[in-house]
């Protein structure tokens, strides 16, 4: 289950927060996946205080909203970063970024999709570099693009170029995600999709053993 | 990345979050770091693997504006359909209480109940209304709240409302279920000329894929 609360001392219009805070929601803890079960308790709770004093915003397009909603983001998503980090049995984060899509929408589908897929996931966990699965999670990701103008990139190892498999040091791209595991460190998956300027990331971990151990025994 | 955290005050180390470069400075402290936040974590005895706190408190010293986000699964627990009730109604509130142990989740009206209970009891003990008091309960599926052991422990939890950062870290600890780390956070920005401050806490592990709307 995800719980968080969130606190601020700006003041803010009732309306204007709460537009503020559902953005950032889905871009940040919507944005995260462990294990693909949507928990009954799911909430994020956020309090604006205005006892810091300022002008009230009134407006999300202003530049003082802007600004607010920067930080907020940034807030949520680290919260959000670390309970993917924190995945039950995980090793890694998995942060996957998605560019080159029509919308930042289109992108979000794709890169949670990649980041949800066990088959990429346990790749990972075994520091397999079996870039086809994220290929394939993207395809099916729901959302349209054209495959010749997908570019993979895992870590500092491009993977797929135009829609073309590239040659790549298979051992060396094996030692990256060794290395990231043993760190608890990220392993970081980019993929481009075209040329539209829909951007955005998720956030997920790898599926080890250890998670079926935990969850096998969970009420026992 | 395991060596950058930081041992914390109540015997759980703390996540690594470390923010990205911007206009803004990432300041210690996690719920309590905005101006006139208060929290509190206490064990309440509603765990039944470990004695770390599991139930915590957050208050604001005056009526804050809220927004909230709720799992959009049909079976959404007690404590989620009793705040989205409460957010359909008020925009603003004072108190978030929130227990690990039981998600009082799948528990018909009786859990319903629970919440209404639990929230009430608060209520009384700040001396606010009901309705500015919003709960959230994470744990196993299918179990109540150990109820008599959190209103028992209330009194305690509100007298250890602090906002120094020992209280915030407490505050994080309690909501954790399966979590090895506790997870804060805060920063402090310029918007206009006035300084700002946001900070929060979250927990999960496991069952994460949200879905909230």
């Amino acid at each position: 289950t995800l719980l968080g609360v969130i606190t601020c001392d700006a003041a803010v219009t009732s309306d204007i927060w709460r537009t503020m805070v559902k953005t950032a929601v889905m871009r940040s803890f919507n944005q995260i996946t462990v294990d693909g079960d949507s928990s009954t308790n799911d909430t994020i709770l956020a309090l604006a205080s205005g006892a810091c004093g300022g002008d009230l915003i009134a407006r999300g397009d202003s530049f003082e909203g802007s600004q607010l909603q920067r930080a907020l983001d940034v807030v949520m998503q680290g919260l959000a970063k670390s309970v993917a980090w924190d995945g039950e049995g995980a090793t890694c984060l998995i942060a996957v970024k998605v560019s080159g899509a029509e919308t930042e929408a289109a992108a979000a589908t794709i890169a949670r999709t990649v980041a949800s897929s066990s088959l990429t996931k346990a790749a990972i966990h075994g520091r397999d570099p079996n870039w086809g699965r994220i290929a394939c999670a993207a395809g099916y990701a729901g959302v349209k693009f054209d495959p010749s103008q997908l570019s993979i990139h895992l870590g500092q190892f491009l993977l797929m170029e135009g829609g073309q498999p590239q040659p790549f040091d298979r051992s060396a791209a094996s030692h990256y995600l060794k290395v990231v595991g043993e760190e608890h460190g990220t392993v970081q998956i980019n993929i481009c999709v075209g040329n539209g300027t829909g951007c955005s990331e998720a956030w997920g971990c790898d599926l080890s053993y250890e998670y079926v151990r935990i969850n096998a025994e969970y009420t026992t | 990345v395991l060596e950058q955290m930081a041992p914390s005050t109540t015997s759980m180390p703390e996540a690594p979050i470390v923010l990205p470069e911007g206009p803004w400075k990432q300041i210690p402290g996690g719920v309590t770091a905005a101006g006139g936040f208060k929290a509190s974590g206490a064990y309440a005895r509603l765990r039944s693997a470990s004695q770390k706190p599991d139930l915590a408190l957050v208050v604001c010293d005056h009526d804050a504006v809220v927004a909230g986000t709720f799992t959009t699964n049909l079976m959404a627990a007690a404590p989620v359909l009793y705040c989205k009730k409460i957010l359909e109604k008020s925009d603003r509130v004072r108190a978030v209480l929130i227990n690990a142990g039981q998600a009082n989740a799948a528990t018909g009206d009786a859990g319903h109940q629970d919440s209404l209970d639990c929230a009430s009891a608060l209520a009384k003990i700040l001396g606010i209304p009901m309705e500015s008091v919003l709960i959230q309960s994470t744990g196993v599926i299918g179990q109540r709240i150990k109820k008599d052991n959190l209103l028992d422990s209330l009194p305690y939890l509100v007298s250890e409302l602090s906002s120094d950062i020992e209280s915030a870290n407490k505050a994080a600890v309690a909501i954790t279920t399966t979590d090895i780390v506790s997870k804060s956070v805060a920063l402090e920005t310029i918007i206009g000329n006035t300084k700002v401050r946001i900070g929060g806490m979250a927990k999960g592990s496991g069952m994460i894929h949200p879905n909230m709307a």
